[in-house]
């Protein structure tokens, strides 16, 4: 999947399998990631699964998990808040916004989550007061949110970008191995087209777009990107209390370079 | 001006890291804490007429006193809570508040993690 830290980076790993997103003392968050295409290594979110650590006085442990087939509106143990407190609740986020969504609450630790379904595969968004993190090299072990994916997750977008000069051929093998005939055979004109629809500016969530068209030929992926940037609004980095400043369309130097190359 | 240490005060007798227990909020302690916060924020009037920091804690403490409907006249002792009683206040389990209480509000950010697509 496509990857935005806390630090504002921009990563395509692979990750295949399960792996934490974040887990420090108030909370963990794993996703686990399935194959795309087959034996591809485009791979997207099937699972993910939230832990609220118990918080004295606010709430007990609670469990989200949400995958592909269910996207629950409670917690594992059937409820939707956490505490007397109120201040950990589970809704269902309305609106016009692509694909179902769910949204958590943790207002004792400042924190909201968005998790989707947008057609076969999840996505996910967090905002987190950043002094709840530990932003630390040394500390907090593995936590992709926190620091990246590993080096050799990461999907190298500019090998890619050589195949993509011609449309997805069935069964070409790739830097990303055999593909299995994708839902369409996309030109990157016409992803670039495709995904024009839904995002106007061509940001690295336009790039990301046309890479996920390009490497799976599934049209659902334009709303993946999509719906990331709409939670990127509605959970923006920010100070606190303050008017979320408006966000600023993402230009992460050394991925739009990298992605562009994907998109031309 | 020394309005920080009103509002350290307010925030340490009203957490459970005071000893208080941890569940069921009695008003009638919290107005305590709270009566003695409005004192605290008085005291310093003078010397912090103009801090930001100051005029929000007297705002808040204005809507706290109606949302917990506490009265204003009544024991301030800042005394600790006898354990019998059980007041955390609602205001534990909101971070925002108890940042805006402690009074660093303007340092603190959000930061946003997010992950999508294939």
């Amino acid at each position: 999947p496509h990857l935005r830290t806390f630090r504002n980076e921009f990563q395509t790993c692979k990750v295949e399998g399960a792996w934490p997103l974040i887990d420090n003392r108030f909370l963990s968050v794993q996703v686990t990631n399935v194959p795309v295409v087959l034996g591809s290594s485009a791979t997207a979110t099937s699972k993910i699964t939230v832990i609220f650590k118990s918080f004295q006085g606010c709430t007990d442990q609670k469990v989200y998990q949400a995958t592909t087939e269910d996207l629950p509106l409670a917690f594992q143990d059937g409820t939707r808040s956490g505490g007397e407190s109120g201040s950990l609740t589970v809704v269902e986020r309305g609106g016009s916004g692509v694909g179902r969504q769910v949204k958590i609450q943790a207002r004792y630790i400042g924190t909201s989550i968005i998790v989707r379904r947008v057609g076969s595969y999840l996505t996910f968004a967090i905002r987190m007061p950043e002094d709840t993190l530990d932003f630390s090299e040394d500390n907090g072990g593995l936590q992709l949110c926190l620091h990246g994916c590993p080096r050799n997750e990461l999907i190298k977008e500019h090998t890619l970008s050589r195949q993509s000069q011609q449309p997805r051929l069935q069964g070409t093998n790739t830097e990303l191995g055999p593909l299995r005939p994708p839902h369409q055979v996309y030109t990157v004109e016409r992803a670039t087209a495709r995904c024009r629809e839904t995002l106007q500016v061509e940001d690295v969530y336009f790039q990301s777009c046309v890479f996920d068209l390009l490497t799976t030929g599934d049209p659902e992926f334009s709303l993946a990107a999509y719906g990331a940037l709409e939670d990127l609004k509605a959970l923006p980095p920010s100070k606190l209390k303050q008017n979320p400043p408006r966000t600023p369309r993402l230009y992460d130097r050394a991925t739009s370079h990298t992605a562009a190359a994907a998109a031309n | 001006c020394r309005i920080q240490r009103c509002n350290a005060d307010y925030v340490a007798s009203t957490s459970p890291s005071s000893g208080l227990q941890d569940d069921v909020a009695l008003d009638v302690d919290y107005c305590i804490a709270l009566r003695a916060y409005a004192l605290c924020t008085r005291r310093q009037a003078r010397s912090c007429r103009g801090d930001l920091v100051y005029h929000s804690a007297v705002f808040r403490i204005k809507e706290l006193f109606s949302q917990h409907n506490c009265s204003s006249d009544g024991p301030t002792s800042s005394a600790k809570v006898p354990s019998t009683s059980r007041p955390v206040v609602p205001e534990l389990c909101d971070y925002e508040n108890r940042v805006l209480m402690s009074g660093s509000a303007g340092q603190k950010k959000y930061a946003h993690c997010g992950l999508f697509g294939d």
